[in-house]
């Protein structure tokens, strides 16, 4: 499979909320999405997993001047206790137009970052990109080392 | 926000793999995907949340022809008991490109599957995109749903 890739990028402008163990019933993610929309926030990446025990945890994005409106509008919903914030994220992705499987790149990306001792705090992945979340402080270090990965040069 | 949705689509080819409580440190992800690419197993999407206690889930999804060479594969690393297969599962993408927020799409999208009583099980989104899976049994219903709140004619 011919890697595509044809560029890496770096965010570290935006923070992270997750709301922990909200319950896996239908309608639960309209009501959380109704309070954030009324509150006017910006959202860029939703992202939630399978639920056990009933349970799942629901993540999103939002540029950091905005995290404290979100805060309120979500805990307004699940409680102020379900509410867990990171201020500050790295938002690495790795873009590849016409990949038609995601198997390749995952496996360059994350044993590139695994090379560099950087921890996965997210992923989710689209069409024409694999997007991680990774800690604040090592944004720049990523997107070295991915560039390096995926042999792109630094005028991206 | 104007709303820009352009179309919306129905996937119901996929199987899910979901690897249960593996540990959040540095390179586990790369040796899972490793392992997944050795095995020439096609991935369309990736959904991983914030881990707690030091745990998290990871979820990929297959064609459903590849179900059980990914099951083996996932399997070799994180032993079989941690590994849980849906091997039917209804993928719904709502497509607008120009959708600077996924808000205001995804309370009106979130809210079209709640007052049909549909279960959201896993959601993830790009820059032009927001995919949610529902229960297999439920995908037909849901593109019918989502065509009516984003009212999309279903020529699509
Ligand atoms: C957790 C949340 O997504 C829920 N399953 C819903 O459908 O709203
Ligand atoms: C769970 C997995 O993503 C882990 N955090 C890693 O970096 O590989």
């Amino acid at each position: 499979e011919e890697l595509v890739v044809s560029g890496v990028e770096l965010d570290d402008t935006q923070a992270r909320l997750t709301l922990l163990d909200v319950p896996d019933q239908p309608g639960y993610a309209a009501k959380v999405f109704h309070a954030i929309a009324d509150a006017d926030v910006f959202i860029d990446m939703i992202v939630q997993n399978v639920s056990t025990a009933g349970q799942t945890h629901l993540s999103f994005t939002v540029p950091r001047t905005q995290i404290e409106r979100a805060r309120a509008a979500a805990a307004k919903v699940v409680g102020a206790s379900h509410v867990a914030v990171e201020p500050q994220i790295a938002k690495l992705s790795v873009l590849g137009v016409g990949m038609r499987t995601h198997t390749g790149v995952a496996m360059r990306m994350f044993g590139a970052l695994a090379d560099k001792n950087i921890n996965i705090t997210l992923i989710n992945t689209s069409e024409v990109r694999i997007n991680v979340v990774t800690d604040f402080g090592h944004g720049r270090a990523a997107l070295e080392c991915l560039r390096t990965a995926f042999e792109i040069n630094g005028d991206y």
